[in-house]
């Protein structure tokens, strides 16, 4: 299985619903400095269930959110929904399709999905569990942190093997 | 739990030094077991020779080796547990231009069984994608993103 | 002490906002002194306001916003305390085309009255120099250096 | 005043003698991964009396020192010398040129340099300390540190601001 969809909405610098269809080999983003893009990587952790914000470079649920300009007023709210293909049944669940969202209000509260029915976050990371993307170290790899897993102490990098496991 | 963990570095790092290798164009390294000697069992250890160069620890590494030494730690453990995708965020940074073939090269055939969204600023890594997104900040503080063909992004960069 | 420091820290809040703004091509920043509270005397604020967005802390800046704003924090202190020379490695790393522009407008100008020895990748940068020091690496593992000439290293560097 | 030669001979990947002449403006140092580019700025650190081995990339005297290879035995000793253009007087001493020299060798001792008259480390401190050499926070930036100056805590930063004063 891989990503098909991702789509944003009020989610840090994407006040605009913006939807990207990615490839099944490689898609590039690219754009000058302060554009997005490290913002697109942190909705993918953020909207797989993330909750430690400084993996997310905020500090609370309202960094998340749209904070507005002079020419354009704040967001309510953030929504991130990703689609997986799971033509070929990668992801233990029955459909060929299966969507996660997040959602998340000025007010501190997030609401989580699972093909469109709320669901509770441990559900998401129950079936994230299942295919390996709930720990999302070497799956997700932040600017400037590449060579992170290089300074790792020894015992530490041991964890990155247990979640290869 | 120890089993599924031996079994899993066993496999890495069988793998790491053949990746290694094919990112470096040369050279060799090997991942061991220590004894942490705290009890929370063993740690890993990465020892990396560079073509033509003593074997040595991490510490001595350059900031270009250093990245490319952790995209083949990265890569050897998506080799042998490929999750459904991996982001990758400016790994590319610090590479000069050999050693971004290598990397692309190497991106290319791991593609084949785990997908890949790249952000870059390296025109090389750019070439390999299928699909590119262009993403620019508008006058309002919100993010624009448009899809970009191959040769609309060269036309759009400069030269270097 | 605190005499010798409180002049310096106006000083350079008066010059960090004009050199930010010569950076980003726009916007605003400002230091401030803040009470740390332990009594250790006053810590300093950065605060940044990036063109056209709302003013905010530094933890919410993109990887070249940060690099940048950094650099706007170094030149300002050698503006209002100049040092014989100053050593750069790679801060123009995360930058686009637009800002290693400005940056390098800024650095030709600043080396008026400061020297600079700078280690880039980036041909716009390398473009400011008056003497290139091109490094390679032997296959004894030791380095050798040749001195270049502009036209030399853009010949020597395939287009990006 | 400004730098006008830096001479380095078995310092790290210089095994052999190498010589830079600095323009007054600006010096570009370029080369593949590797080749040694930063091993010169450690080196600028090092022969200006840098005693924190952290900031050198080493642990200790010895990893300053050329450790070898299948072609090349390793070096004895380390060393690097360093020469101001001092013809305005912007270094309180009354030469015109300026030469600090440092030497390091296996057993761990390292030997101080003033214009070819051995000192010790103190007497260079104290000449660099009148020339806002001493601290140098914002003087040399290694690579992957730029931003450093800004994830610094408040009161780290003031140190900044006191070094410059
Ligand atoms: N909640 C939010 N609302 C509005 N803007 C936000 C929010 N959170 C972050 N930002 C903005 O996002 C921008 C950073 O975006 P991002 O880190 O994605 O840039 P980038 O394209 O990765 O740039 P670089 O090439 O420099 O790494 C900052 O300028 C910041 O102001
Ligand atoms: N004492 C030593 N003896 C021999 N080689 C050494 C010594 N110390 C470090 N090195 C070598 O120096 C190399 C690193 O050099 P350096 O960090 O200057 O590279 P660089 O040109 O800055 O590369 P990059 O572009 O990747 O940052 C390493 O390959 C390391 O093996
Ligand atoms: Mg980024
Ligand atoms: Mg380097």
């Amino acid at each position: 299985s891989h990503l098909k969809y991702l789509e944003l909405h009020g989610y840090k610098t994407f006040a605009s619903k913006t939807r990207f269809e990615f490839a099944e080999g490689i898609t590039a983003i690219v754009g000058p400095n302060g554009s997005g893009k490290s913002n697109v990587a942190d909705s993918i952790r953020w909207v797989l269930g993330e909750q430690a914000y400084a993996l997310l470079r905020g500090k609370k649920t309202e960094d998340m959110i749209f904070s507005g300009s002079e020419q354009r007023p704040r967001a309510g709210m953030a929504s991130a929904l990703i689609t997986f293909d799971n033509a070929d049944g990668g992801l233990p669940i029955e459909f060929s399709e299966v969507s996660i969202g997040r959602s998340a209000y000025r007010d501190g509260s997030n609401e989580y999905f699972l093909n469109d029915a709320r669901v509770r976050l441990k559900d998401i990371d129950e079936l994230l569990g299942r295919c390996g993307l709930s720990e999302r170290t070497y799956t997700i790899i932040g600017q400037g942190l590449v060579d992170s897993a290089l300074s790792l102490k020894p015992e530490e990098r041991r964890r990155l093997f247990e979640e290869a496991a | 739990m120890q089993n599924a963990f031996q079994k899993t570095f066993t496999a890495v790092a069988e793998e790491f030094p053949k990746i290694f290798v094919r990112l470096f164009g040369g050279g060799s390294a090997k991942l061991a077991l220590t004894d942490t000697g705290d009890g929370s069992g063993e740690g890993i250890d990465i020892t990396a020779k560079l073509p033509g160069k003593r074997s040595q620890g991490l510490a001595l590494l350059s900031g270009g080796e250093r990245s490319l030494t952790a995209v083949a730690l990265i890569f050897s453990l998506l080799k042998v547990s490929p999750t459904p995708f991996c982001v990758l965020d400016e790994v590319d940074a610090m590479l000069d231009e050999s050693n971004v073939g290598r990397f692309r090269d190497l991106l290319l055939e791991l593609s084949r069984q785990t997908q890949f969204i790249i952000v870059t600023h390296n025109r090389n890594t750019v070439q390999a994608a299928q699909v590119i997104y262009g993403v620019s900040m508008g006058s309002d503080s919100a993010s624009t993103v448009i899809s970009l063909k191959l040769d609309e992004f060269v036309a759009q960069t400069p030269d270097e």
